[in-house]
């Protein structure tokens, strides 16, 4: 699911950033 | 390489000027698109059929109750200290002169205090307002509330300096609001030139007389439609990232600057990303909202719609300020969901649009942004937008086909890559 059940990310913010960063 | 595949074709490509041309069909052909006009009521008409044969899914409008008030014939002639024939414009919702006009001494005034202290001068008087603009946000407050102030202090009318950040003799109209249990006068804008030359004229001890006829009319409220497409996602079609623009727009030029442009560069992000076969993983949505220019009245139904999906929507976007050389991008939302903005906008370094500002907003989507959805506008370079704005200078001729190219790349790479992310955008 693209939200966890309580609403908050278990994924850090490198990782993030990281997924962005493949777009460019 | 996605974001540099969507600057590519908008920008440098196939597809660039497109938002532009498809803009300029559509303004020249229809012309402006005030609330509850045939020309608002053919122009959805025309973009719902765009937008079907563009390829977008779900196609479909949603119905919409909208005010509808028309200006009729309007005229103001000074009598005294001399004969001088003024433009002026009419506020939206004003009521009418009655029958032969209003023929009435002026009183100019250059704030509301100023108004107050010289309330005992007011009555029987049509008031001059001679604010100075210093800002949109600070002076439209006296387009929006001139004439109940005038009214509490007994006038018989309000003529208001167009909200405008510079003037060539143009009267710039807007929405003007009556208070309940406040009598309702007719209220209209007129120049800059001449509120600054009648302000002069008082200095000097000059009596100024003003003869005012307005045709302004208010008809029963009518039917519109938010008109809406989609490109559904892949794998959260539930999901949303918003995509916005209002059609309407006031009855003056043709609408193209406001809000044309942002309409058209939030349907060419939904373009872009179907021209490149891209489908994100949750649902880019579009909507283009009717009767903005009354108080937000499509959006306000749309979210009263909608709100029970609101823990669905990712991002709320909305373009309506321009569609010049972007600077960036405003936002609202958590500090992680601006962070996490902050790496999509990097994508765009190649147009050199980066930043992230404060306050992202607009009309019609403020309703999602105070019930805590993100929301983002597109920032660009105002210097010119309030030249034009509400007035018959609102025309292809002040828009930029390059500028709107690298609008809509920010457009459609921002809300691609959001729809596109694994999860949604965090809130607080």
């Amino acid at each position: 699911k693209a939200v966890f059940k309580n609403g908050v990310s278990q994924r850090t913010f490198r990782e993030i950033k990281e997924e962005i960063a493949n777009y460019e | 390489d996605v974001a540099k595949a969507i600057i590519n074709l908008a920008v440098y490509g196939k597809y660039q000027n497109r938002s532009y041309e498809r803009l300029g069909l559509l303004v020249d052909t229809v012309g402006p698109r005030l609330s509850g006009s045939k020309n608002l009521e053919k122009a959805i008409q025309i973009m719902y059929q765009n937008l079907q044969q563009d390829g977008l899914e779900n196609v479909h409008l949603e119905q919409v109750r909208i005010p509808h008030w028309e200006r009729g014939e309007e005229s103001a002639v000074m009598l005294e200290p001399r004969i001088h024939k003024m433009a002026i414009l009419g506020l939206g919702s004003s009521i009418g002169t009655p029958p032969g006009g209003i023929t009435a001494e002026v009183l100019v005034v250059a704030s509301f205090d100023e108004l107050q202290r010289r309330a005992s001068e007011a009555r029987g008087k049509i008031i001059v307002y001679n604010q100075p603009y210093t800002g949109y946000e600070k002076t439209v407050q006296y387009r929006v509330q001139g004439a109940v102030e005038a009214a509490k202090v007994g006038a018989v009318a309000s003529l208001i300096q167009s909200v405008a950040s510079f003037s060539i003799y143009s009267p710039h109209t807007g929405i003007q609001k009556y208070q309940d249990g406040v009598p309702k006068i007719p209220t209209a804008c007129i120049t800059v030139e001449d509120a600054e030359m009648m302000s002069r004229m008082a200095s000097r001890g000059n009596k100024i007389v003003i003869h005012l006829e307005m045709g302004a009319k208010t008809y029963p409220d009518t039917d519109s439609f938010n008109t809406v497409a989609e490109i559904t996602g892949s794998m959260y079609p539930e999901e949303v990232v918003l995509v916005s623009g209002h059609l309407d727009s006031w009855d003056v030029g043709q609408g193209a600057l406001d809000d044309g442009g942002g309409a058209f560069i939030s349907w060419e992000a939904l373009s872009l990303v179907k021209d490149l076969g891209l489908r994100p993983k949750r649902t880019l949505r579009l909507v283009l909202w009717t009767a903005e220019e009354q108080g937000g009245i499509g959006a306000s139904q749309y979210y009263e719609l909608h709100k029970a999906n609101i823990s669905k929507y990712s991002l709320v976007m909305e373009a309506d300020s321009g569609t010049f050389l972007p600077t960036g991008l405003q936002f609202t939302g958590s500090d992680k969901a601006r962070a996490i903005m902050k790496e999509v906008m990097n994508l765009l370094q190649p147009l050199n649009v980066t930043k992230v500002f404060s306050n992202g907003e607009g009309t019609d989507i403020n309703f999602w942004i105070q019930a805590g959805v993100p929301g983002a506008s597109l920032r660009d370079d105002l210097y010119k937008y309030f030249f034009f704005h509400h007035s018959h200078g609102d025309t292809m001729t002040v828009m930029d086909p390059k500028q709107m190219n690298v609008a809509a790349a920010v457009w459609a790479v921002v809300a691609y890559v959001v729809a596109d992310m694994d999860e949604m955008l965090p809130r607080s």
